[in-house]
């Protein structure tokens, strides 16, 4: 039996919208420790992780794992009912057919009752061990997004390319090249708005701007986005929530 | 043309 209560619905309402135009199907993982999602978008070359910890809901119990297969579009369609300030359950009897979506307003004693259908959905777990890297950028996350939404304008690649005291986004196309500099620094009242840069070694690598059009759709999920990067791996783009995290892996180009 | 491997590439199915 699952029984998960968030304070709002405005998390999940983030969560699905940052992730339904990547994904169409995924299974929701149940445990006791919280709820996963493990993806890879149609093109295969992105891969979500997502981690909504215990710590995130309201009351939260899960005796034991269940896994809800979900249509993101189908889910995102009833999630879109429901205020953000409401509370939001979700509870699945175990080994569950579908999952009830209850929005409670909290003001007016208004009780909105939905129910998802699941699907069974096959689940290739892909193993993602720690990683080495080159650079770590931290950033505000509509900064983040702001630069790659303007670079994109110019060209379908874009490249990041950070050295020891700045991180240059560059962009190349056919009318013309653009380029964005940041440099480290610590905002101290506004913590969120510094700029962290810690680079083991020089790194310049290019990556799908359409892709990364996808990951910043996790933006309103943190005021700062995590960015690692290693020579011809896959770069990890990370939202912290408040308890768990939105993560993007996404290969750089590459010549072959 | 620099591509875009897929990544599936880089983690393998457990």
């Amino acid at each position: 039996m699952l029984e998960g209560k968030f304070e709002e619905s405005s998390l999940m309402k983030k969560v699905v919208d940052a992730i339904k135009d990547s994904v169409k199907l995924c299974n929701f993982n149940c445990t006791e420790h919280g709820v996963t999602v493990q993806a890879v978008d149609d093109s295969r070359v992105l891969l979500i992780s997502l981690l909504i910890g215990e710590a995130s809901f309201e009351e939260y119990r899960c005796d034991r794992n269940i896994t809800l297969g979900i249509d993101l579009e189908s889910f995102n369609k009833i999630i879109k009912n429901g205020n953000s300030s409401d509370f939001l359950t979700l509870i699945a009897e175990d080994s569950p057919d579908n999952v009830l979506i209850i929005f409670e307003d909290k003001k007016k004693d208004r009780v909105s009752e939905y129910s998802l259908k699941l699907m069974d959905l096959d689940s290739d777990f892909l193993q993602i061990d720690d990683m080495e890297f080159d650079a770590t950028i931290t950033m505000p996350s509509s900064e983040f997004a702001k630069i790659t939404r303007d670079l994109k304008t110019l060209s379908e690649s874009l490249q990041i390319i950070v050295t020891k005291e700045n991180v240059k986004f560059s962009s190349d196309g056919d009318f013309g090249t653009g380029n964005v500099v940041l440099k480290g620094f610590v905002d101290m009242d506004k913590p969120d708005e510094s700029i962290k840069i810690d680079m083991a070694r020089p790194i310049n690598l290019t990556f799908g701007a359409k892709y990364i059009a996808d990951i910043v759709k996790g933006t309103s999920l943190s005021e700062s986005v995590t960015i690692k990067l290693a020579d011809k791996s896959p770069a990890l783009f990370e939202y912290k929530l408040p308890s768990g995290f939105l993560r993007f892996y996404l290969a750089p180009k590459f010549d072959e | 043309m620099p591509e875009q491997p897929s990544i599936s590439r880089f983690f393998k199915s457990s």
